[in-house]
């Protein structure tokens, strides 16, 4: 038959693999005759042949003995891919049509593995293919495709790397822990890959990002759907873990990317884990240096950094819907009942199940009280650039009594997560942590919550200090503005009773 | 709460966790010389 | 949402099994920090995303080959190792290639023997090593060759001689003298 045609091509490829150095003439004329012989001319043939490929690569891992080249199949396949990549010249189909068509056969082969033998099905194989086909994609682009005489053609090559890796990415995204979870553990391994990850976040023009914030909230997606209070299962524990570590190698290679996202990345991460979110906040641009945020003399207006506005990679006014029209009008021209129609909207349809500290269900939009907050942020910011430093820094200010209204209308709920959503800017030095400590500062010893006071200043006492008693890293604002409400004359922290009636966060704070 | 049959799934990807030596990068073609060749025990196994 | 909702956190005692303490207030990050290779002094900053072996400790038990480039002054270099022209040298056949082993210097003959174990090619080096005096010792796993200035003394019995030697360190990378008691038994 046609598929047992395409077996014994693809074996003879394996073969030919094993005995000559893959950049031999020979490898060049197979392809080739690939080619004449219409084993690949159609559409039809290549996905085939795709097919055929994908069977036996996976066939021969469950077939052969561990002890052995358990991988030569999956990694002549991955070999075959770039090669009819590097060497087509592509005219019916685009180069990366092609590349999809082919993922796309092995998708479909993936999914009803995955799905027919149920727990027997193994990752490993399909796990090697790609981490192969990373490596290989790697090797034949090395010095910008040195291999390829033709110039025009590696111009061509080198314009289609980042749609390469932006493809691949969007068979990760496929392939997310939720939708095939005995696909997790060689997912995450696959987003973090050396052949990968440095190459998504350092790609021109940020070309990457994009698809690497969606496979990172596709992990805390699948994190935050199975966390639950009590029983984390072990395996949920497992893949935190290798998250924190994936993290922190980011946070270290490039802290600009966790810098530029950490609104999207915090709306999906789970709130209980705390030092996780730590770690994203704490991230500060390369070759900053931050002054001693315990320092008694420390004036936060004084440091030069918080005149410089840090870049959000994705506008949250995005995820304001309806409601931005009624929050920039406000900010323009304040009116109570445009205030009103936002603290009346931040309300989900129904309870959602959420495992915070202290919380299990939602009934507030987080996600958009995040957007506001950042959002009234970055204008005035911008304002503050436009106009002067007292425009914004007044509490009689649109971008402040926006945010006030927000706590005085709403419930103990909406005030909890409003100051999680300010706490969450308090980061290195720069505008908006300026502003946001600026804003809590005065939260919290403003006078016109009435009876609410109590209320808001315990909220943002909590908030605060269960960053801090987090284990490092600590967020450079969080600490400047909680160092300054401990010391602040105005309010003696100490003196309040929600604190004096829990001995144990009295000597905390104490300790503090 | 996670599916039994999503946990069970999950549990044998932990099972089938990928290792660095599954990422490390392909070797097709062995040079002759690097061919598996029976040297002394006594002789350094590991790179 | 107050004070309160913190207390099963920080209560160490009765540690509640409401939260797992290492995913909330999570653990100390020195370690994990360490197991990546990310040292504490900021200035440090060594990129660790390019040898990342695996997200886990556990499953990184080899390191992993990072992408790398080799250098055009690495190739086309004229007539080494008896290349024509512009041709690239090439090691890869036993049949052709094997009498080029007696052109390489000492250091690569050792870099040959350490890292291709169980090859074809550490047994040349084996043998070429041999021709050249040294010899390899079976328990310390390192070779050594006389010292060219002292003649050993030979024990009584000839089992043993005790002399000055010449050792090449592969941890270290260098030769170096050692006064040693060497056991003609424990040589190859």
């Amino acid at each position: 038959t046609n598929q047992e045609k395409m077996f014994l091509v693809f074996t003879e490829w394996v073969k030919l693999l094993q005995r000559v150095p893959d950049d031999d003439v020979k490898v060049t004329v197979f392809i080739r005759q690939m080619m004449d012989k219409g084993v690949i001319k159609s559409t039809e043939n290549v996905i085939q042949f795709t097919k055929a490929a994908i069977e036996l690569s996976v066939g021969s891992f469950k077939e052969s003995d561990p002890a052995s080249e358990v991988f030569i199949a999956a990694d002549a396949f991955s070999k075959l891919i770039v090669k009819l990549l590097v060497v087509q010249v592509f005219t019916s189909l685009s180069r990366s049509e092609y590349l999809k068509l082919m993922l796309s056969v092995i998708t479909i082969v993936f999914s009803e593995d995955q799905g027919m033998t149920g727990n027997s099905f193994n990752e490993r194989p399909y796990f090697r293919l790609i981490s192969s086909l990373l490596c290989q994609w790697e090797e034949a682009s090395a010095h910008n495709f040195i291999k390829v005489q033709d110039q025009s053609y590696r111009n061509e090559l080198i314009d289609f790397s980042p749609e390469f890796y932006n493809i691949i990415a969007s068979f990760l995204h496929a392939f997310q822990p939720i939708a095939y979870p005995g696909f997790s553990f060689a997912w995450i391994t696959l987003i973090s890959h050396r052949m990968f990850l440095p190459k998504m976040l350092r790609l021109p023009g940020k070309a990457g990002w994009s698809k690497l914030v969606l496979l990172f909230t596709d992990l805390l997606k699948f994190m935050a759907q199975y966390t639950k209070k009590s029983d984390v299962p072990d395996a949920v524990s497992v893949v935190y873990k290798g998250a924190l570590r994936v993290f922190l190698a980011v946070a270290n290679d490039a802290p600009g990317f966790l810098v530029e996202n950490h609104y999207e990345l915090l709306n999906n991460l789970p709130p209980v884990y705390m030092q996780l979110r730590n770690v994203i906040l704490s991230a500060i641009p390369k070759n900053m240096v931050l002054p001693n945020p315990y320092d008694a003399e420390l004036r936060i207006s004084d440091v030069e950094a918080c005149q410089h506005v840090p870049n959000v990679y994705y506008d949250p006014v995005q995820d304001l819907k309806s409601l931005k029209k009624p929050v920039d009008n406000y900010l323009r021209i304040p009116s109570a009942s445009l205030s009103r129609m936002v603290s009346t909207s931040l309300f989900k349809p129904g309870y959602e199940k959420d495992t915070g500290i202290g919380y299990d269900s939602v009934s507030v939009d987080t996600k958009l009280i995040n957007a506001i907050v950042l959002h009234v942020g970055i204008e005035a910011a911008l304002e503050k650039d436009k106009t002067t430093a007292t425009a914004i820094f007044n509490t009689k200010s649109s971008y402040y009594t926006l945010l006030t209204s927000m706590l005085s209308d709403g419930n103990t709920e909406v005030r909890f997560h409003v100051v999680q959503a300010i706490a969450n800017q308090l980061r290195f030095p720069n505008a908006h942590t300026h502003w946001f400590n600026y804003v809590l500062k005065n939260f919290f010893i403003s006078e016109d919550w009435g009876q609410d006071t109590a209320e808001i200043q315990e909220i943002i006492v909590r908030t605060l200090l269960e960053r801090v008693v987090t284990n490092k890293p600590h967020c450079w604002g969080i600490v400047v503005t909680f160092t300054e409400l401990l010391r602040s004359s105005e309010c003696s922290i100490m003196t309040l009773p929600f604190v004096k009636d829990i001995p144990e966060i009295e000597h905390i704070i104490k300790h503090l | 709460t996670m599916p039994a049959e999503m946990a069970a799934q999950l549990e044998s990807s932990l099972l089938n966790c990928p290792d660095s030596l599954d990422a490390d990068t392909p070797k097709l073609y062995q040079t002759p010389l690097s061919l598996p060749h029976p040297t002394s025990i006594f002789f350094p196994n590991e790179t | 949402y107050g004070l309160k909702a913190l207390l099963p956190l920080i209560r160490r005692e009765d540690q509640s099994p409401d939260y797992d303490p290492s995913m909330t207030l999570g653990i100390d990050l020195t370690p994990v920090l360490q197991s990546l290779g990310i040292s504490s002094n900021a200035n440090g900053r060594q990129r660790v995303l390019d040898t990342f072996p695996s997200p886990w400790v556990e499953t990184s038990r080899s390191e992993v080959e990072p992408r790398f480039f080799v250098p055009e002054s690495f190739t086309k270099i004229p007539s080494v190792l008896q290349s024509s022209g512009s041709k690239n040298p090439v090691f890869n056949s036993v049949q052709q290639d094997h009498a080029k082993i007696s052109l390489f210097q000492d250091e690569t003959l050792f870099y040959l023997f350490y890292k291709h174990p169980g090859s074809v090619v550490q047994e040349l080096t084996y043998l070429e090593l041999r021709k050249r005096n040294w010899r390899y010792h079976k328990t310390l796993k390192v070779w050594l060759t006389k010292d060219p200035m002292m003649e050993p003394v030979v024990a009584p019995g000839g089992a043993s001689e005790r002399g000055s030697y010449v050792f090449f360190d592969p941890q270290r990378w260098e030769k170096c003298q050692r006064d040693f008691v060497l056991f003609y038994n424990a040589i190859m």
